[in-house]
């Protein structure tokens, strides 16, 4: 029973998770192309926001992490089991594409969707 | 690595889809950006504006119906001695090798089908360029509409794709799309020769290909409702028993 599982669990928990404002979330992160290089052949846009996920992955995870059961068995293992067994990591969850206005090597002009470049939501795995 | 150029960052990571892709349509950083200047730049970058907002994202309203649109420049155009009233160009354009994960929606060539070369008012039309063949004509789909040409009113758009799919686009190796542009003096001018060397291939005309990528439908599989119920339920009851 869930009972037996969280009994055994030290109550140390709530600082073990650290304050909430370091737990797993989508930080916004903003770069040019230019930064990136890419500028000489990328028309448009010039400014990119592929953002990123930081944050500890709390033992008992918060609904909003869309994480999956597995995560929080990896927790109980390497709290209760073997500490060399890693907690769930902090990693986007949904993505969403961007539109790329681009000159190729031979002179014509690319107008492409790439999926999966922006993250837009963050879950613990 | 903080500071590498990206190129040398590109080159030692081909396997991930995105670097491999960008690294086949990015030009090397050695070769400076080609110079693409007039109606092509123009007209894709009005495509651009209609499709994606300022960061990029497409817009949900966007109606180009492809996920891809490469604008193709004609190599090089020949003028042709002048027959009768026609002053003929001939136009290729070269075919990338087709990816299979790219399915071809929509071939549509633009041209000017007002063009003036000092001191000739000239009007044009496009036609398939078939060695040997009398019927130049494209298929009942090939229709010019000016009404849909994004820029100054002297230029239609004429979708072309029928011809493209039926001719060319199943072709194996090297594959050149060859169209060639018919230009008549308007009358009362008298017939002269027309010196072509005016204006480059670029101002009279280029080819508008729209791509869907397949491959990203493929790996996307829907999970079957009864299948993503199940998932749900066990999902919520073993969550709900751990907190």
């Amino acid at each position: 029973q869930a009972g037996s599982i969280t009994s055994g669990v030290p109550s140390s928990s709530r600082d073990h998770d650290g304050p909430k404002s370091n737990q797993c979330s989508l930080h916004p992160f903003q770069v040019s192309f230019h930064q990136l290089g890419w500028d000489h052949w990328i028309i448009a846009p010039h400014l990119y926001t592929p953002n990123y996920c930081k944050g500890a992955c709390p033992r008992v995870l918060h609904y909003g992490l869309n994480s999956p059961n597995h995560a929080i068995i990896q927790n109980l293992v390497n709290e209760l089991v073997d500490q060399s067994v890693p907690q769930p990591s902090c990693v986007p969850y949904k993505y969403v594409p961007i539109s790329i206005l681009l000159v190729e090597a031979n002179g014509s002009i690319l107008y492409k969707e790439y999926e999966d470049m922006i993250a837009q939501s963050c879950t613990c795995r | 690595k903080v500071g590498q150029p990206s190129n040398a960052l590109m080159a030692d990571a081909p396997s991930l889809p995105l670097i491999r892709e960008l690294l086949e349509e990015a030009p090397g950083k050695q070769q400076r950006k080609p110079q693409v200047l007039g109606h092509p730049l123009r007209y894709m970058l009005e495509l651009y504006q209609r499709s994606a907002d300022a960061r990029g994202h497409p817009r949900e309203n966007r109606t180009i119906g492809a996920t891809m649109v490469r604008l193709v420049r004609p190599l090089a155009n020949i003028a042709r001695p002048l027959r009768g009233p026609w002053h003929i160009k001939t136009l290729d354009f070269p075919l990338r090798p087709n990816r299979v994960a790219y399915q071809l929606v929509r071939a549509i060539v633009v041209y000017r089908h007002q063009l003036y070369l000092a001191p000739f008012h000239l009007s044009c039309h496009v036609e398939p360029w078939i060695q040997q063949s009398l019927t130049n004509h494209f298929p009942s789909s090939g229709r010019g509409s000016s009404n849909t040409s994004l820029m100054s009113k002297a230029w239609t758009e004429m979708d072309i794709t029928q011809h493209v799919r039926q001719r060319i686009w199943n072709h194996k190796g090297r594959r050149v799309l060859q169209l060639r542009l018919m230009c008549q003096q308007q009358k009362g001018s008298e017939i002269l020769e027309l010196q072509w060397h005016g204006t480059s291939s670029l101002d009279t005309a280029f080819l508008l290909l729209y791509f869907n990528d397949t491959h990203k439908s493929v790996q996307k599989t829907t999970f079957h409702p009864r299948v993503l119920e199940g998932l749900i339920e066990k999902d919520s009851s073993l969550l709900r028993r751990a907190r």
